[in-house]
């Protein structure tokens, strides 16, 4: 079974266009093994991706050199995954 | 759980808890649930439809949840909807009046081994599970998959994409089982695809920036929706085409069944409130369920009365 251990969410938001096409360009950096939850639309809209450990740093440095506001969503995905299956097996126990 | 009434409405399920959920719906309603299995998925599970009906030969209304397999709450809404459907038939009268001359057909699920899989091996699945010949990377986007716009910009031919277009318009037979039945139905009159998440209601195109010629009617509609949804908990959604209001996205299903003649073709984005993306914890199941139970009954109503 596959886990996230050490995989965050984060919430990034544009400021102008600019911004926004920097984000995009994220899209393509097939490397960091990004999983977009809420893709690039516009300036208004945040942005959510889902960053394996191995990325976060990386992905974490080109967002604050790029002057790029971001927050964690998520901190631990896996802590949030491993409760929604203890409350699975709770109503199965139940 | 012994009957559709002691089932948790209130958690999430595994497969074969939906699959019984369905089957004691149709026992205990035998006159008015049906199942209709409209096919299989690749690994040869049952795409069963629950169909609610009171006459023959009537124009049909259709929902679907979680042809994106990670998106829960989509599935968990579609098992209240069904539930709120058999109970409210007789009660309440907008229902009564759309279920004594209309079908509503609902498909809760839609992309069955992608649902299985997120169970399983990966909760983070999107896609269908049909491995793609010369990659090593599984499953096609099966809202990229729909002969709408099939191939061009707004999905992916990388089978490693999570938006995979998939070697040919309805390659999946999870799509294709649909696009069959649509077809030999005839006479559908709404088309309803859920998603999840981001609160959004949208309507075609969303593969080309040309208006649907129907969109001031789309767009008037979608508003009426959303101000339903909005009065029970307040969680605000924003609404327009595809194209306009998140990006292009080719193959999509609702642009296809617009193109079929499906005037009120939507698609919805449930909701996040507080920040958890696919995985909304399980207590905002039904809140999420009922807020949108009020959205899809302006559009159903709003079908019914419109006859076209």
């Amino acid at each position: 079974k596959e886990t996230f251990e050490g995989h965050q969410v984060l919430r990034i938001t544009a400021k102008d266009e600019a911004q926004l096409a920097l984000i995009k360009d994220l899209e393509d950096m097939i490397h960091f093994e990004l999983d977009f939850w809420r893709g690039v639309t516009d300036v208004a809209s945040p942005v959510d991706v889902r960053v394996p450990f191995h990325s976060l740093q990386s992905v974490k440095v080109y967002l604050e050199t790029k002057a790029i506001e971001y927050a964690t969503m998520i901190e631990d995905l896996q802590a949030l995954l491993e409760k929604e299956q203890e409350e699975m097996d709770a109503v199965a126990r139940a | 759980a012994r009957s559709t009434d002691s089932f948790d409405y209130a958690n999430y399920h595994t497969i074969s808890e939906i699959y019984n959920f369905q089957d004691m719906l149709v026992r205990e309603n035998p006159n008015l649930v049906s199942k209709i299995v409209i096919g299989q998925s690749y690994e040869g599970r049952p795409l069963s439809v629950l169909k609610f009906s009171t006459g023959a030969n009537r124009p049909g209304l259709w929902i679907d949840t979680g042809i994106h397999s990670r998106e829960w709450v989509t599935q968990a809404s579609g098992t209240w909807f069904a539930k709120k459907i058999a109970t409210a038939y007789g009660s309440d009268p907008a229902l009564t009046a759309i279920l004594n001359n209309m079908d509503i057909f609902l498909l809760i699920m839609t992309n069955p081994d992608g649902f299985a899989y997120t169970q399983t091996n990966n909760r983070m699945w999107r896609k269908t599970r049909k491995p793609n010949p010369g990659s090593s990377c599984v499953g096609v986007d099966p809202n990229r998959n729909w002969d709408a716009g099939f191939g061009e910009p707004g999905a992916s031919n990388n089978p490693c994409s999570e938006t995979y277009r998939g070697p040919r318009a309805n390659s999946e037979s999870e799509v294709k089982s649909i696009v069959d039945f649509v077809r030999s139905h005839g006479n559908l009159k709404s088309f309803i695809s859920i998603h999840s998440y981001s609160q959004m209601l949208l309507y075609p195109y969303g593969y080309t920036s040309t208006p649907a010629k129907d969109q001031a009617e789309l767009h008037s509609l979608a508003k009426k929706a959303i101000t339903a949804l909005a009065s029970l908990y307040g969680t605000r959604y924003r609404y327009g085409s595809i194209i306009n209001t998140i990006y292009q996205a080719s193959g999509g299903t609702i642009d296809w069944t617009y193109n079929q003649g499906i005037k009120y073709s939507y698609t919805f984005e449930l909701r996040d409130t507080g920040d958890y993306g696919f995985l909304l914890p399980a207590n905002q199941i039904i809140p999420t369920a009922e807020e949108t139970w009020l959205a899809l009954m302006v559009i159903m109503k709003h079908a019914y009365k419109n006859a076209y």
